[in-house]
């Protein structure tokens, strides 16, 4: 299983829509400072992680939606969608392709959707859980956040371990 | 639960020694388990008469996980003695012994090697590199020697004080650096 | 001592705001005073009956420092939305505020630059160069640009596994580059 | 005024004497990983400032003792001074150069000194508080420190400002 494509619009800085398609192998990101590169770290953790607000640099859910400037009026909805290659069938699902999709209007909730049905986010996470991105996301380090993993106590080392289990 | 515990321990501990070891040249490192914390656990006496620990549920804690390093020609122990890029390079090689225990379909890493110096980059370009066919790796940087590892590079920018974020993907020129070809010979 | 407050806010407002300026171009920034933080604080009715907040302990607590930047193109207001580098480069243009609002004879920056990219690299050390005549700093780095902005090079090192530093002074060759050539002409 | 120089001997991991000299304008630090280029700032603020031990990346007053390794034994004292340059006579006192040493012996306590004269820490405190060098030390931005100044309340950021009136 492996990503092949996450498309964003509407998500923080992502007004416009915009699609990176991945195949296996590094990819590296580069750009100015305060372009946009960390918010896709954010609407990754966004569409596939537990976290609350503060996980995506956000104090409340709806702070994700692009806020406008005076060229722009801000989105009325956002959409990050990650598209899986399952060919070699690590998901049990029967499909080739796995698309996950959350979608979040601006004074209302999110929906999550796979491959198109309507689900809860708890489909999503059991759905992720078989692959091994863990609920803790330890897969994904943000910004700033490598030094985190030392400062940690013995106790949540130990349940690093435990997710990878 | 616990056996399978034991066994992940016993893999993330062997990949975590041989991180070390990579990226730490002649020096050493291991993973411990330590007595638990000993925050909100009571000290009972069991029937046998010897001295226990047990949450003050009942429950007996579990042993947390102990890091200790050792760089070469350097005092032992306690991480806080470690600087700033030496800190980055051990959560790295933890990092890397936890994918290897447990494989994930994706990687993201954002400017973990920030604090690092030029010869740390290409060690942990070199760890990179060892795991670059089996998993995949999104890498933010603004280290120039990160970049030349691409097999993508994609560049996020603004069109002048607009605000609104657009990315292009570009094939990174044919050389890859020097570095990882010699790499690729050896692996 | 309130009146002096008052004069050192007033001087390191305008400083920062030039700060911004510098390091923002297109965008701008300033400092506010606030509402004191509401911990601690009791509402009281005075004597002529409007609300006042005072201390527990019966003081006027004092207003705090709100930061408020705004990058060109991009939303106003709280700090949390800025990235890495940004958040880095507006700390930068509150210290040097504070530098020249009270200098000191000398200044330690260590690693203040690590999360800037290559264009905010130079804007910092034009900043720097800019108070080059005024003061002493010590700057601790990794970046190439940096180094070349030196009057003197420190070179710190440990031979080989001895776990003991030693530091090497020289002159840095003659080319200071020529981002700092145009600054100088400019000045 | 202004730093002429600064010698350390058996303090972290300056385990021989080492002499940097100064003038005015900008010196640049470089060096490996690991080599021992905080620990000179640690140095600075151990002599300086009234921080704790953890200002110093230490947990207790005798960390920052050289803790020896297989090859050398550790040391028995360590001893940081620093010179200014005093020729404008903005330091209230009748030297053209003003030393400030501090001493610490391993299990001891600390002694300092002022141009070879003993006197307490807090002697040394309020000659520095005269030249700029504040209480808390601003002037002086430790390594990962740079984003705590954003991350300060606003009161703390008052106070900042206080001590530069
Ligand atoms: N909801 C939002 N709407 C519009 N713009 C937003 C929103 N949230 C954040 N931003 C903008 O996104 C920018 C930050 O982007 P990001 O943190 O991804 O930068 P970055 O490319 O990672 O930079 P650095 O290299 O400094 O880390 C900020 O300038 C901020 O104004
Ligand atoms: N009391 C001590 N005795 C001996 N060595 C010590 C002592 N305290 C710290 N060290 C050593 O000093 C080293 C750290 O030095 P320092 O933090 O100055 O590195 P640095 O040059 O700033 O590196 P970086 O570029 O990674 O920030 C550690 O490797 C540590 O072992
Ligand atoms: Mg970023
Ligand atoms: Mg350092």
């Amino acid at each position: 299983m492996h990503l092949k494509r996450i498309t964003m619009k509407g998500f923080k800085s992502f007004a416009d829509r915009v699609e990176m398609t991945f195949e296996p192998g590094v990819a590296v990101v580069v750009g100015p400072n305060g372009s946009g590169k960390s918010n896709i770290v954010d609407a990754i953790m966004w569409l596939m992680s537990s976290a609350p607000p503060s996980g995506m640099r956000a104090e409340t859910g709806q702070d994700v939606l692009y806020l406008g400037s005076a060229a722009r009026p801000a989105a009325g909805y956002c959409e990050v969608e990650a598209v899986f290659d399952n060919e070699d069938q690590s998901v049990d699902i029967p499909y080739t392709e796995v698309s996950i999709k959350r979608r979040l209007e601006r004074g209302g909730d999110s929906t999550y959707s796979i491959n198109g049905n309507v689900v809860r986010r708890l489909d999503v996470l059991e759905l992720l859980a078989d692959t091994g991105i863990g609920k803790d996301m330890h897969s994904i380090i943000g910004q700033g956040k490598i030094d985190r993993l030392l400062a940690a106590k013995p106790h949540d080392r130990r349940s690093a371990i435990e997710e990878a289990a | 639960l616990i056996a399978r515990f034991d066994e992940t321990f016993a893999k993330v501990k062997d990949h975590f020694e041989a991180g070390i070891a990579a990226l730490f040249p002649g020096g050493h490192g291991t993973l411990k388990l330590v007595a638990p914390d000993m925050l909100g656990v009571e000290q009972v006496v069991g029937e046998d008469g010897a001295e226990q620990v047990q949450l003050a549920d009942g429950e007996q804690p579990d042993p947390g996980v102990e890091i200790v390093v050792k760089p070469a020609g350097k005092p032992a122990g306690r991480l806080n003695l470690l600087s700033g890029g030496e800190k980055s390079l051990v959560a790295l090689a933890f990092l890397f012994a936890l994918f290897l225990a447990r494989p994930s379909p994706f990687y993201v890493l954002d400017e973990v090697e920030a604090a690092l110096d030029d010869a740390n980059i290409v060690r942990f370009l070199t760890l990179l590199n060892a795991h670059r066919g089996s998993a995949q790796f999104l890498v933010i940087t603004h280290q120039v020697r990160t970049m030349e590892a691409a097999d993508v590079l994609y560049g996020v920018t603004m069109a002048q004080n607009s605000g609104v974020s657009t990315v292009v993907a570009r094939r990174p020129s044919g050389k890859r650096s020097a570095i990882f070809a010699q790499y690729q010979q050896k692996a």
